[in-house]
């Protein structure tokens, strides 16, 4: 009864229990590799824990962080301007502990995969805030442009690798001030696709999803890599 | 001559104990996602010489139980671990982040005399 809860936080690295307001949605790509390893382990497999095979990195502590930003277009998307402005934020204050930061992939979720959001073609174009607002909200200013892409049909998931930019914030000294996003729908003024556009634009400022992948590798539970170097 | 095989139950004998730590006993199921808790097995159980030869045993052991059955200021061959496996955890932190965490070597499989 006088179980040391402290003693076996700390052997699971851990400061203090956690104690959430509310549970947020498991992330699929965290609940796929949890069930492989659970699975692994009740066959008896026995596996690499220090290599995550369903992302191709070494690592042994994958957090998945919500975005906390906001949108700034809250008006009506303009006709010919870009049909939606967010500002993106991810509290990294967690990811102090010591260890070696393998991935950090920004995903955006443009809605779910339909036949009927084939079209337009929108372009998404990614920047680090450099500059906080300078009235009222933190309207963020644009800095660095970090992505420019074109996705054939607004849906399903858009990657970015940011490994770069994590790595700026942890180490040089750049403060973690967020990301600017923005998205414009390509429509044809001509083949009466504004209507779609609108639409598009609709369906975005409702569906879409940011969240940051961030893998580290602690080196002291996990050994040189045993792998061949190929 | 060959030493008599004890009398004792094999329940002296070395062997795993199964040990489940719940984490709602521990009120840690507000924040683990999953597992709903881990086994924390151990090894327990006597060595003695005569087991030795298949008690999952290593060749040392075998040599210091003959070695504690000549003289008896030998300690006798210990019960330990011979095969563990990880756990991982899925969590949520403070920060509303979801957390999958892997510890290897957390729960004990088969247990020997080492």
């Amino acid at each position: 009864s006088r179980f040391q809860e402290y003693d076996l936080l700390q052997f699971l690295d851990l400061e203090r229990a956690p104690s959430p307001h509310r549970f947020q949605p498991v992330p699929p790509v965290l609940r796929k590799i949890f069930q492989a390893r659970e699975a692994a382990a009740a066959g008896g497999a026995s596996q690499d824990l220090c290599y995550v095979k369903e992302l191709g990195v070494r690592g042994n502590l994958l957090r998945l962080f919500p975005d906390h930003g906001f949108f700034l277009n809250t008006q009506e998307p303009s006709r010919d301007g870009p049909c939606l402005q967010k500002f993106l934020y991810f509290n990294l204050s967690a990811v102090k502990e010591k260890g070696k930061l393998t991935m950090a992939r920004l995903t955006l979720d443009l809605g779910p995969r339909s036949y009927y959001h084939l079209r337009p073609e929108v372009v998404v174009s990614l920047f680090v805030v450099e500059e906080r607002g300078v009235w009222g909200r933190p309207h963020p200013k644009p800095g660095r442009m970090l992505a420019l892409q074109s996705v054939p049909g607004p849906q399903g998931p858009v990657h970015f690798n940011l490994q770069g930019v994590l790595k700026d914030w942890n180490g040089s000294g750049r403060k973690n001030l967020g990301l600017y996003l923005e998205i414009l729908a390509k429509g044809d003024r001509y083949s009466g696709v504004n209507v779609q556009v609108e639409n598009t634009c609709d369906r975005l400022m409702r569906s879409l999803h940011a969240s940051l992948l961030v893998v580290t590798l602690n080196p002291e539970h996990c050994h040189p890599s045993s792998r061949k170097r190929r | 001559a060959a030493i008599p095989v004890p009398k004792g139950s094999c329940r002296s004998l070395c062997h795993r104990h199964q040990l489940f730590i719940s984490f709602r006993d521990l009120g840690w199921h507000k924040w683990v996602i999953a597992p709903k808790g881990f086994m924390a097995n151990y090894c327990h159980g006597d060595c003695p010489f005569s087991m030795t030869t298949y008690l999952n045993s290593s060749n040392y052991a075998f040599m210091q139980a003959l070695m504690h059955a000549v003289d008896p200021n030998v300690p006798k061959a210990v019960c330990i671990p011979t095969k563990l496996s990880p756990i991982s955890m899925l969590y949520q932190d403070n920060d509303e982040n979801v957390v999958l965490r892997h510890y290897e070597d957390m729960v004990v499989d088969e247990c020997g005399c080492g």
